[in-house]
């Protein structure tokens, strides 16, 4: 159900 | 150096039960603050951030600050040496490769002292952008524990919404669905209360197994927060008096 996203998305990565 | 006197190696032991099947390793960043940490699992789809504050320690001394890279697993084991009401000391000193734990018990003259081996982890801190959310649901840590408990019997994921209603968890599985209304309550001083405070209906899909391991915050804390807005990560919020434990889970998108 539906695909998983990760954070690099939305935060800021180093 | 660092000294850090906790009142009891319990909370110590509860926060790393919060944390330990989410990252294997990590830096506790102490400063003349506290103590931080903050973690992303392997697949960079959820962040844990920890906080502890020095007011919250019967003692506590940073002269500078210092990263202390701690494997978890270690740090449980050497926790479990500890009686939950042992007073407990964490002492390293400046560049030092060992982490000096010292527990006293409280009713008898038992002390033991333990020296657990630290590690140079490169982690860098993520920057979290500061968020306005649309929707902040509070409720008791026990309920929240149970719902996701309950709905990760049946699917992988969880659709949470919340809307003037109170907030749905939804889940889809092969053999069976589910799903969970809590209405919000009249009274907000209870702690059995369900507070929502909400500027628009958001509708968000999130994987039911991190959900389930933030929920092993509840023995930290009676409440939780949680806050969303549509497509953005859920933040999960547990404060207790000494800090905080706060948990960012990416959402699922598409079907």
């Amino acid at each position: 159900m539906g695909r998983q996203q990760t954070l690099a998305k939305f935060f800021d990565m180093p | 150096m660092l000294e850090a006197k906790l009142a009891e190696a319990g909370t110590l032991k509860k926060l790393l039960d919060a944390i330990k099947e989410l990252v294997t390793d990590a830096n506790f960043e102490c400063n003349e603050e506290g103590i931080n940490l903050q973690a992303m699992d392997n697949s960079h789809v959820a962040l844990v951030a920890v906080h502890l504050e020095a007011a919250g320690f019967k003692r506590y001394r940073c002269d500078r600050p210092m990263p202390l890279g701690v494997n978890l697993t270690s740090l449980t084991k050497v926790l479990k040496c500890a009686k939950d009401d042992d007073i407990t000391t964490l002492k390293a000193a400046d560049e030092a490769d060992v982490l000096n734990l010292v527990y006293e018990a409280k009713n008898s003259d038992r002390i033991a002292e333990y020296d657990m081996k630290l590690m140079d982890i490169d982690s860098d801190t993520l920057g979290i952008p500061d968020t306005e959310y649309d929707a902040r649901v509070t409720m008791p840590s026990a309920e929240f524990t149970r719902v996701v408990r309950d709905l990760s019997q049946l699917g992988e994921s969880v659709r949470i919404e919340v809307s003037k209603e109170g907030v749905r968890f939804a889940s889809e599985g092969e053999a069976a669905n589910g799903s969970v209304l809590m209405k919000q309550t009249d009274d907000d001083e209870d702690t059995q209360a369900i507070t929502i405070e909400m500027n628009q209906h958001v509708s968000l899909t999130f994987s039911l197994k991190y959900l389930v391991n933030f929920s092993k915050s509840a023995s930290l804390c009676p409440r939780v927060q949680l806050m969303m807005s549509n497509d953005v990560p859920l933040l999960v919020a547990y404060d207790f008096g000494q800090g905080y434990i706060r948990y960012y889970l990416a959402p699922k998108i598409g079907d």
